[in-house]
């Protein structure tokens, strides 16, 4: 994350660290369910087998593991079929882990919106992520406030590629707190009138974060998969 | 040919390629290559005038990505004829051999667009010399110039009103490519090569019909996509399945949509089973905590919070549509709800229907602060 600041233990219990051997974290996930999480199709590029992944849950701190911090096995990966490299399109997939999370202070799940709930433009929302924020990696999660953005205003910030109805973007025209590489597939949410979280965006794409070329972030529009996400967690929990 | 003996037939004009059975001794083929497809003429004969052997050869090759971004810069009205008489050169139907460009149109070309190729430090290639190339009205010799009205943009291209030649995918794309800004007009769906949703007027690739996602805001693309008779139900995808299959706890469409959306709750909240295109209340009889777990689970929300056996007092008994629970179920199987249940024709002997309340599941609560005196 641009522009953010180091996240305190247990504040964003959902958010996980997708990682895979050597390198270690990868991608940033969301947990929606006692076994289920969400994270961005790009992610897996050239690594389709979910042998070689897991998920790390309850982290704040990725070099020092904490009581708090719970790992899973992932199960199966379910990369949304209309998945476009080249548009970046249907970024989503979701991943099945290989036994149930423990419910804690620090692991909990976020809310998927309802079908057809939209955070509303110039809504304050907030990212986090393990990913870049400037000119290295941080080891400890950061967390970035950012501002929904309309699709006719993303689109004018970026002419060579079209913003499809399965984003959202967020951030600002100057790129002042932004997600960065490093962040994909991890989660934008945005508090509710109640107090609860709910996820609305998957950290996808963006100009290059660190460049002179700025402007919002675009992330996977979870509400446009809402119904996609159920059925998947639908058919694999009755083998269907 | 080194691994068989001599081809025979055709004079020696065969290749050594058999796997055709039988040789093809006219030599002459059908014109493949796009970016010439627009010829007054329609089969080929090959080597070509750059020296490759083959369609697939030319196709790869440096000049066939040249000329069409050459012609881009309407050097030469006449260019594109030009490079597709050397690309893919006219088979004469009658004697099966090459007709060569005329001379002056070699040269045209090459006086008009090699100073172009020049400002990028580009060469004109070099296997174009133009003298090997007959001149018009010479003895004994045909060759091709352009038809004064010959089309010069390639069915890639789009042809300004200028003249001019663009790729097709710069049309319409909101970035001006042809001097007059023609390329920018009337940029309909049809005019981008796009099938046009008749309620959103969205524009849409012809591949996202009846591909079973929903691209227009009215579902215009995936209507009238398949034709399943009256004992047939349509999957999401399209497919035709059989009434009888449809929520039967097995998938029959190959993306599973005949068990979608089979369990729901009414407004009351009754258990709800779509089955075989008809919709049923369930029977209580034989109902367990176990069931309410499973529907629970599958209509995406928590644990059941209660579930009640309700009299159905609003319809007699045996006219209702009842479900009842399989009385071999086993709750170790995790199977969904409607391939528990079964028709059994008779009514429901109790006359209960089940009325289900699920909690949700727990979701976007974060820990509470610690809070520390100052």
């Amino acid at each position: 994350i641009l522009g953010g600041r180091t996240s305190r233990p247990g504040r964003w219990p959902w958010q996980c660290s997708l990682q895979s051997e050597p390198s270690g974290h990868i991608c940033g996930c969301v947990l929606i369910g006692n076994k289920w999480a969400l994270t961005v199709a790009h992610c897996f590029e050239g690594r389709e087998s979910a042998d070689v992944w897991k998920v790390v849950l309850g982290i704040n701190n990725l070099d020092h593991p904490s009581p708090y911090m719970q790992s899973r096995h992932v199960k199966s990966i379910i990369v949304h079929s209309r998945y476009n490299r080249a548009v970046v399109d249907y970024d989503i997939s979701v991943l099945e882990l290989e036994s149930e999370v423990e419910v804690t202070s620090y692991v909990r799940p976020v809310c998927l919106p309802g079908r057809g709930q939209l955070p509303k433009a110039d809504q304050y929302c907030h990212i986090t992520g393990w990913g870049h924020v400037g000119l290295r990696m941080p080891f400890k999660l950061q967390e970035g406030e950012v501002r929904i953005i309309s699709v006719s205003q993303c689109q004018s910030y970026f002419d060579m590629k079209t913003i499809t109805s399965r984003m959202l973007c967020a951030g600002y025209e100057a790129g002042t707190i932004d997600s960065c590489m490093g962040d994909s597939g991890g989660p934008l949410v945005c508090e509710e009138d109640d107090g609860r979280w709910s996820l609305y965006g998957l950290t996808s794409w963006g100009s290059v974060c660190f460049s002179k070329v700025l402007g919002p972030g675009v992330y996977a529009n979870v509400t446009h998969f809402t119904e996609w996400i159920e059925r998947q967690i639908y058919l694999r929990t009755f083998n269907l | 040919c080194t691994s068989t003996s001599c081809s025979s037939g055709c004079h020696g004009n065969t290749s050594c390629d058999l796997r055709n059975a039988s040789n093809n001794c006219s030599g002459c083929e059908p014109i493949s290559l796009e970016i010439c497809m627009n010829l007054p003429y329609n089969s080929t004969r090959f080597p070509n005038y750059l020296g490759h052997h083959s369609q697939k050869e030319t196709s790869m090759s440096w000049e066939s990505s040249l000329f069409p971004a050459l012609v881009q810069t309407n050097c030469y009205k006449y260019l594109m004829f030009f490079a597709c008489t050397v690309l893919v050169p006219m088979c004469d139907p009658v004697t099966q051999q090459r007709v060569p460009p005329c001379r002056s149109l070699c040269r045209n070309s090459k006086e008009r667009c090699e100073s172009v190729l020049g400002i990028v430090g580009l060469q004109w290639p070099e296997d174009t010399d133009c003298a090997q190339f007959p001149e018009e009205g010479q003895a004994n010799s045909s060759c091709l110039l352009p038809d004064p009205d010959v089309n010069e943009c390639s069915p890639s291209h789009f042809k300004c009103r200028s003249g001019r030649c663009v790729l097709s995918s710069k049309r319409c794309d909101g970035h001006t490519d042809c001097d007059d800004d023609s390329d920018e007009e009337t940029c309909g769906c049809v005019e981008r090569g796009l099938w046009e949703c008749p309620g959103d007027k969205t524009c849409i690739h012809h591949n996202m019909i009846c591909d079973g996602f929903p691209d227009c805001s009215q579902q215009e693309d995936e209507n009238n996509c398949s034709a399943c008779s009256s004992h047939e139900m349509e999957c999401t995808n399209h497919q035709c399945v059989h009434r009888s299959l449809w929520c039967d706890g097995s998938r029959h469409c190959s993306d599973s949509s005949d068990e979608w959306n089979c369990v729901s709750l009414s407004d009351e909240g009754f258990v709800t089973v779509h089955k075989a295109g008809m919709e049923y209340r369930v029977c209580a009889d034989g109902w367990s905590s176990n069931l309410s777990s499973v529907a629970c689970t599958q209509m995406g929300l928590g644990s059941p919070l209660s579930a009640d056996a309700v009299l159905d007092v609003s319809s007699a008994a045996g006219r209702r549509h009842w479900l009842h629970v399989d009385p071999d179920w086993n709750p170790q199987n995790m199977f969904p709800l409607q391939g528990l249940l079964e028709k059994r024709g008779q009514s429901c002997t109790s006359s209960k229907k089940i009325s289900l309340k699920c909690t949700r599941d727990k979701c976007g609560r974060r820990p509470a602060a610690r809070m520390v005196k100052r």
